[in-house]
């Protein structure tokens, strides 16, 4: 069986909506490792990876390996009703019809629970290739939305151009075109509003802005975002969290 | 502005 018990909803009202609208159903892989989730949106596109490690529960137990398969927007109804404060308890039993989820106030005045129907989900895991990545580039996530943001005005693509002067965002569309170019900075004080430029070799690749700005609904999630890029793959954006993490794979526009 | 690559040719089926 699983009992998850997780102190703050927030995390998992918070991941839920940086996917739902990428992936409609997926499988949370219950080991005694954590809960993960790999899935893929319709069109082969995208990636999202979530790891939740089991140390970011208290308590976490997890006897067998079990694949819950959820529909995210009913997932995310039902996260609705918890507030942002309450403690969550994840409870499913061995090969399990239905997720159980406990909602408790903080002084745990209210408990609320409910119970969400399983979906039996056949999901392929894709192997992801471990990479070292030419370019890494580690800055605020709220800087990262902002420029994604302000792109999809100009076009729908964006071409982002790592060099050893620093990374530069450029689209360009019919009303005209645009360009943010990121210098690296160093805040000791504040490192989550730093901006890092690690470079093996110089990296052009062109995206599609609208999985992009999908991506940063993972911005509540993490001060700081980081982007992994080698020429001709997947641009990885990584958002790092307390007890885990949520990865972003984007298939990169190739010329026609 | 090119044309869009899936994932599939760069990540494996097991």
């Amino acid at each position: 069986m699983l009992e998850a018990r997780l102190a703050q909803a927030a995390v998992l009202k918070k991941t839920l909506d940086a996917i739902k609208e990428l992936v409609t159903d997926a499988n949370f892989d219950c080991s005694d490792g954590g809960i993960s989730l790999q899935a893929m949106d319709n069109s082969h596109v995208a990636l999202v990876s979530l790891l939740l490690r089991a140390d970011g529960f208290e308590p976490y137990r997890c006897d067998r390996n079990l694949a819950l398969g959820i529909n995210l927007n009913s997932l995310s109804k039902v996260l609705r009703s918890a507030q942002n404060e309450d403690i969550i308890t994840l409870k499913a039993a061995d090969d399990p019809d239905n997720l159980s989820l406990t909602f408790e106030s903080q002084n745990q005045d209210r408990i609320s629970e409910y119970e969400m129907k399983l979906m039996d989900i056949d999901q392929e895991h894709l192997g992801i290739p471990e990479t070292a990545y030419a370019a890494v580039i580690t800055m605020p996530a709220a800087e990262f939305q902002r420029i994604c943001r302000d792109l999809s005005g100009i076009s729908e693509s964006v071409t982002i151009d790592a060099s050893k002067d620093g990374v530069k965002f450029a689209s360009a569309g019919d009303i005209g075109n645009g360009s943010v170019t990121l210098k690296q900075t160093h805040n000791p004080e504040e490192p989550a509003l730093s901006t890092s430029i690690e470079l093996s070799e110089s990296v052009t690749l062109t995206f599609s802005l609208k999985y992009l700005v999908n991506f940063t609904k993972a911005t509540p999630l993490a001060g700081a975002v980081t982007l992994q890029m080698s020429n001709d793959v997947p641009l990885l954006v990584e958002y790092k969290m307390e007890g885990g993490y949520l990865r972003y794979y984007l298939a990169p526009k190739i010329q026609d | 502005t090119g044309k869009q690559s899936t994932l599939l040719g760069f990540f494996n089926k097991p």
